[in-house]
């Protein structure tokens, strides 16, 4: 099964 | 800033307006800039919109508009095919003026919308050098994105030398459709083309693919560039002028 992912997981918060 | 063709801003603000219904948008002297997230924090879009893409630009000091896309594009749906358009803030002002001018000079329409008070988090996007790259007929992805969407909502892209596959299944069973590398280019724009540094193979949602075609009326091309465990980008160019860029996060394995 698969979960979806946040976008912000791979991109840094500035 | 003035577009002489007022049509390429409406396709902007409709290829964005479903995914993020409001937005802030970074005016300054090199043009303008957007950076979004959609509600579930699943997908993000960059636009890009430099000066001299426009007939006429000037900011005199960098201001950020928050700016609600579904009114812009209620109020854009208003504008003749071939009307120009003129976007202006004046400086303490709490609305932005969208002023539209027939072609022929005899119709001026003039609309002030209310700025809102967004905060707006801004992500770094890091510079990536994507395994896979794919360029294709922008009206070709929208077909297979909506073609995907009968059979399931996730679709399975993976790449070989040979082409680019897309794959869905759910409960009435599964579908795919392959591309084949166009050998004989005769008009680049009709043309499907992989680079490939290796095979990928990643899973996206698929309303959010189709979300983003929503802004294929933007470039006849639609660039897909892909990598294991990365974010896909989808970018529609904007001739002469910049690019909007969404992006998605993948499906992964629990």
């Amino acid at each position: 099964k698969k979960t979806q992912a946040a976008i912000s997981s791979f991109f840094t918060k500035k | 800033a003035r577009l002489l063709h007022g049509s390429i801003f409406a396709k902007v603000i409709e290829g964005l307006r479903e995914l993020v219904n409001e937005a802030t948008w970074e005016c300054s002297g090199n043009g303008i800039t957007l950076q979004a997230m959609d509600s579930s924090h699943v997908a993000l879009v960059s636009l890009v919109m430099r000066s001299e893409g426009f007939e006429s630009y000037r900011c005199d000091r960098n201001m950020s508009l928050g700016i609600s896309l579904v009114s812009m594009s209620k109020v854009l749906k208003t504008m003749g095919k071939d009307d120009s358009l003129t976007i202006r803030v004046n400086d303490d002002s709490d609305s932005i003026i969208i002023a539209m001018e027939s072609q022929n000079q005899d119709k001026f329409a003039d609309y002030e919308l209310r700025l809102m008070d967004l905060d707006s988090e801004h992500l770094g996007i890091p510079d990536t050098d994507y395994s896979c790259a794919i360029k294709m007929p922008s009206s070709e992805f929208s077909r297979i994105c909506r073609d995907m969407s009968i059979m399931g909502d996730s679709v399975l892209i993976c790449t070989t030398k040979e082409g680019v596959k897309f794959s869905a299944k759910g409960d009435l069973g599964q579908g795919s459709i392959r591309l084949v590398q166009t050998t004989n280019i005769e008009k680049e724009e009709e043309a499907v083309i992989i680079e490939m540094k290796e095979a990928v193979a990643l899973t996206f949602a698929v309303r959010y693919l189709s979300m983003f075609c929503k802004a294929a009326p933007l470039s006849p091309q639609v660039g897909l560039s892909l990598s294991e465990d990365t974010p896909l980008m989808c970018e529609f160019k904007i001739a002469e002028m910049g690019h909007v860029r969404f992006y998605l996060a993948p499906k992964i394995e629990d």
